[in-house]
Order: C-alpha cells, then sequence, then structure tokens
C-alpha cells in the first residue's frame, strides 16, 4: 500500500542544514499495524507528513496504493488526503474558534456529507474517546488530553484507510491511554492500517512491527510473530 | 511556602458548569519534591495555573511565603510570578517569532538582566537540555520534544525558587526524558521547590511525595519514606 523509496528531507536555517530524513526505504502493507519510535529530533514527524502526503520529500519516490505521488497536483493530493488518511497531529492542531463537535465535523464537511450524518457520526465519536459532555467545548476550553481526544475523533471521522498517530497518548493518563490503545487495536483488527509514532515501549507493544529512526535514518525494522 | 485553602475553581460554559476544583487545599514546604497525577480533565493543569499565580481561583485561599496572594495587585502578582515560579506550560506556550535563545532570554529580559548575561546564561541553559545546535530555530522549526526542551531551559532562566512544570516529557524518547528528569532531581537537591504534573509512574517516582486528584478533588497525599 505504501512505498517509499530512498527519502531525504532537509531543512536549511540559514548556514546550517538539518538533514531531517537522510535516505528512508520503508514499505508498509495494506492493514499492518506499525509503531515508529527513536529520540527526539530523529525525524518522526516529518517522516509522518511525508506519508501523511501533507509534505513533499525533497528527493525519493513515495508510491500510494501503486500510484507515483509525484504525479498527483495539489488537488488530487489534497483528496487523497482528506479521504485515505487519518491524521493525529502531536500539536493536535484543532481549529481553536470551533466546538469540538465543528471540529470532528470538519473533516466529513469536505467530503461532502449531510449536515445530520456529520452530527451523528461525530458525536458517536467524541463519545468513543470519553469526551460526550465536552461536545461544545472549544479547544482553549478542554484539557489537553482532551484536546487530543478531539484529534483522534477527527481522525477517524471519515473512516480513512490509514491512521497516522503522531504520539496520540503523550498526555493522557494510563487508564484514558489505555482506552486510545484499546480503539487503535480495534481499528487495526479491522483491516486498517495503523502507524503511530510513539516513545512509549508500552504502547508500542501493541503493534505487530516497530521501526526505529535515528538521525533521519531508520536504524531498525522489527516484526514480531504473532502468538 | 505555599499553603492552598478550599481553593474551588469551575468553568461556566452556557447553561453547563465544569467544576474543575471542587475544595482542594493543599500544603507544600520549600524544598519538596511532588508529583501531581489524576486522570486527563481532573484538575491538574488548573491546580498549576493557580499555584503558579497564572489564574485566580473562585473561593478559598492561597498564601506564598507567608502572605495572602489575594492582596496583591496585578503588578506585584506579575512579579512575583516572574521571580518566584519558573513555568513549564503542558502546550510549551513559546513565543513563535523568537528564535529558541530569544525566548529562554525572555524571563531574564522582565527581570532586568543585561543583555551579555542573558546571552550566555540562555545558550547555557539551551546545551543543558540537549539544544545546543538550535539556538536559532523558531518553533515551528523545531521537534515536539525539541519545543518542549526549550520551554524547560526558559522556565530555569531567572533561578526560581519554585518549577513548576506541566506534562515536561509527555513529548520525549525514554533517553531524553531521563535526563530532563536528572535536571530535575539536581534542582531538587539544591533545595528547589519542584511540582511535576506526570501521568507517568516511572516519572512519579524521582518525586518524594505523590497527589492524586480525580474529579477536582484530592483523592491521595503519599509521602515516600527516604532510603
Ligand atoms: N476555559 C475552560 N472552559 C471550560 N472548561 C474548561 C476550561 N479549562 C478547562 N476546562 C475543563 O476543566 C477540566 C479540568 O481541566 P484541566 O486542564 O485542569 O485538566 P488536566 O487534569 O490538566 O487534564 P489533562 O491531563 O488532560 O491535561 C477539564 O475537564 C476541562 O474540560
Ligand atoms: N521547519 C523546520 N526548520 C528547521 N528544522 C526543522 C524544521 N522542522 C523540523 N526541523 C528539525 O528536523 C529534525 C526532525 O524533526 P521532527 O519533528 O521530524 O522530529 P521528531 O522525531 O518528531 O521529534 P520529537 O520526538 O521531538 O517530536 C529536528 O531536529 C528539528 O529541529
Ligand atoms: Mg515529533
Ligand atoms: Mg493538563
Amino acid at each position: 500500500l505504501i512505498r517509499l523509496k530512498d527519502i531525504f528531507k532537509s531543512y536549511s536555517l540559514g548556514k546550517t542544514v538539518v538533514r531531517a530524513l537522510n535516505g528512508i526505504s520503508l514499505e508498509i502493507s495494506r492493514g499492518e499495524y506499525v509503531a515508529l519510535m527513536g529520540p527526539s529530533g530523529s525525524g518522526k514527524s516529518t517522516l509522518m507528513h511525508i506519508l501523511g502526503c501533507l509534505d513533499t520529500p525533497d528527493a525519493g519516490s513515495y508510491f500510494f496504493d501503486g500510484t507515483d505521488t509525484a504525479r498527483f497536483n495539489d488537488r488530487e493530493l489534497a483528496r487523497l488526503r482528506n479521504r485515505a488518511f487519518g491524521f493525529v497531529f502531536q500539536s493536535f492542531n484543532l481549529l481553536p474558534r470551533l466546538s469540538a463537535l465543528a471540529n470532528v465535523e470538519l473533516p466529513m464537511l469536505y467530503a461532502g456529507v449531510g449536515r445530520r450524518a456529520r452530527i451523528n457520526r461525530a458525536t458517536e465519536l467524541l463519545e468513543l474517546v470519553g469526551l460526550g459532555d465536552r461536545l461544545r467545548h472549544k479547544p482553549n476550553e478542554l484539557s489537553g488530553g482532551e484536546m487530543q481526544r478531539v484529534a483522534i475523533a477527527r481522525a477517524l471521522a471519515n473512516e480513512p484507510e490509514v491512521i497516522l498517530a503522531d504520539e496520540p497518548t503523550g498526555n493522557l493518563d494510563s487508564r484514558t491511554g489505555a482506552e486510545i490503545m484499546r480503539l487503535f487495536d480495534r481499528l487495526a483488527e479491522e483491516g486498517k492500517t495503523v502507524v503511530i509514532v510513539t516513545h512509549d515501549p508500552g504502547i508500542a507493544e501493541h503493534c505487530r512491527r516497530i521501526v526505529r529512526l535515528r538521525d533521519g535514518e531508520i536504524v531498525a525494522d522489527e516484526s514480531r510473530r504473532s502468538g
């Protein structure tokens, strides 16, 4: 489903260059449940943004479902992004003026879903993440972990094929974090492709495969035998 | 040093009222090393904002170093805040247009520290948290864990008596997180008062005392015997 080959991405700041991704090749099949780990600053979020077509690499190729993403124009890329990927950002990226409910409705609005269906599904998803009594709260009227859970609910709005979650439990207590992991486990069992950035080995244990990054390169890629 | 008595704080949103703090009494002596734990939404950040004089309760009293904080005017409160407290926000709260170095210099600028001394100390603190090669980066040119570490360095700029850190390791891998905890351990050994919100029992183990919140109330307050 996902085939990255020799991906490079660097940022230049004045005279210095930061090589965020320094030659990444990675294949992920449909339905895989992958943990992406590595030290702070090793390139995990940069790789996740490229996987979710939110950013383009400086070099290398990215084939999604057999098609070369370099051939898409901006409009096709946006349509692919909104349909195929559900993205949980490390910094949540909720729209500050919209309520929790309206934030979760947004991807469905872009996909042309009708008002009644949008509100029902957004309410269902917010109840699923334990925020049934915070529907009308705006982001600055929510706690850190509550904002994170709104971001998770929003990522699932269009039932995307691929869920990319960047540190989805960083602000959650262990019990709430475990509830969220049960949700991701279930999505993986249903055949969704799930990639989770985490630095918590307890979270990574839920996944079947662990890819480790260091200084913009893959240093390990281990699959666990099931059973 | 810190004496809270019967603190109440609630938010009203249309017809609903959220009781974030529902009668909190808490005493913290100078030099204590305290972990504040509890489920997502239980009131931890609200309590930390009141401790750091960033917010005022709806009812109850807060004595800091023997003085009733209700008697301070805004200017005195701001001066106390900038001098006595170093605050690491859960959402970092870095100024987006300033470099990492300038963000760490800011509290010293307010305290009237000269330019050369500010730059030296800010550089020293950023090297201490492992960001010596990211001094010129702005927040959106940093990873999540790097932003978090800039926020930690900034909190220590004026050598505050009380360090309030709200989930300081949420975005850090275990090795970087352990380095930050060694830094907090050392500050506690030097006699600073350190309060850390965390949901990670591994982090809480560094502290001598664990206060647990649930639904805006203190449900446990356990001190460990040393040795
Ligand atoms: N400005 C606000 N308006 C309305 N409700 C608010 C506001 N700020 C916080 N709340 C509510 O108050 C409760 C406590 O919030 P607080 O941020 O203190 O929780 P927390 O323990 O820090 O949670 P987390 O671990 O998720 O960061 C939450 O349920 C939240 O929805
Ligand atoms: N816009 C940018 N300009 C300059 N440097 C950047 C930019 N964005 C990221 N970087 C740098 O690229 C490196 C990788 O960043 P990235 O966000 O992918 O790391 P990460 O693995 O997600 O880290 P964390 O675990 O701390 O979130 C970091 O060292 C960061 O300083
Ligand atoms: Mg990141
Ligand atoms: Mg909080």
